[in-house]
């Protein structure tokens, strides 16, 4: 029974729930001050390396963020797509929120966003995010996300183009991939 | 991926997502995480969803959108959470999906497709974050 908790994985995950439960048990706080503290414990605790700063970086070796916050009262939403630099991607989406009309503001422009309304500007990556990079690059780029381009992205690193064969479907994720390369 | 949901005393909801996306992406790639009703959604007079898995692939489907919206026709959070997930094998069925659903009363249920999914809750009286493990439909 309320006030009510649920999310998504468990193990370090468990500190999301936790944080979100103390905030909703505070009875001066409401149910989306609940969610953005469960989402921020994760990003600060960089839970299973798939949430927050230094995890799952890029072909060009940086870490992006994605974040949303919505309000199940009015449909309001905030969101950020593709957040450089910037570590609190929900605080953000909470500002796109609460201040602005919008629903979603990404990449480049998302972080100039963030810095006006106070937020720091810093690297995402680590030295684990920035080692997992290289050793993704010393395996020859494997797994990789490309299709349809040349050189052949199952073996081969870029820069690629595209292929002048006709084109196959690849609707399937690639097999190879690591249980830690999801959304 | 964190898809979290909110249910206060006073019947109000909300629902978050934060992500560092999939390893290795494309720069400029994103995925599921930040789109409503993909990652998360939630309307009070329903319910809320959470998702996690293949997000290339879930947010062509809104999966989260669905359960919400099968929710209010008055399906269970376990049958709303199934259905969306099974819409999304039926189209790829090697897909890797996990979602959360709860209704607007605290009935919460959850399915998986292609991993052992867990979630975790904690609701009122409840000492600690209790885990739930889900097998793949």
């Amino acid at each position: 029974s309320p006030p009510l908790i649920i999310n998504t994985w468990s193990g370090p995950f468990t500190a999301a729930t936790n944080a979100a439960y103390l905030t909703l048990s505070n009875s001066s706080s409401t149910s989306l001050d609940a969610v953005q503290a469960g989402c921020q414990a994760c990003q600060t605790n960089q839970c299973d390396n798939t949430v927050g700063f230094g995890g799952s970086p890029d072909e060009s070796c940086e870490t992006t963020l994605d974040a949303l916050i919505m309000d199940g009262q009015t449909l309001n939403a905030g969101a950020v797509a593709n957040l450089r630099r910037v570590k609190d991607a929900v605080g953000v989406a909470r500002h796109v929120l609460d201040y602005t009309q919008h629903t979603l503001l990404a990449g480049d422009q998302a972080t100039q966003f963030a810095l006006q309304n106070g937020f720091e500007e810093e690297s995402l990556s680590t030295e684990n995010s920035l080692r997992a990079c290289h050793e993704w690059r010393s395996n020859n780029c494997q797994p990789n996300y490309r299709s349809n381009v040349l050189p052949n992205p199952l073996s081969s690193c870029g820069p690629y183009s595209p292929s002048s064969t006709s084109l196959t479907q690849n609707n399937i994720p690639n097999p190879s991939s690591s249980d830690h390369s999801h959304d | 991926t964190l898809s979290l949901l909110a249910l206060s005393p006073s019947g109000s909801m909300a629902a978050c997502t934060t992500t560092n996306g999939a390893s290795h992406k494309i720069p400029g790639r994103v995925g599921d995480g930040p789109i409503p009703g993909s990652g998360s959604y939630v309307d009070s007079t329903a319910g809320a969803c959470g998702a996690t898995g293949d997000g290339d692939l879930m947010m062509r489907l809104l999966p989260c959108y669905q359960a919400v919206e099968s929710l209010r026709r008055g399906l269970s959070a376990q049958e709303a959470a199934d259905d969306a997930v099974r819409r999304i094998i039926a189209r790829y069925p090697g897909a890797r999906t996990g979602i959360v659903v709860m209704d607007n009363r605290g009935e919460h249920a959850a399915a998986a497709s292609g991993w052992e999914f867990t979630y975790s809750y904690r609701g009122k009286g409840m000492e600690n974050a209790e885990v739930v493990v889900v097998k793949a439909l």
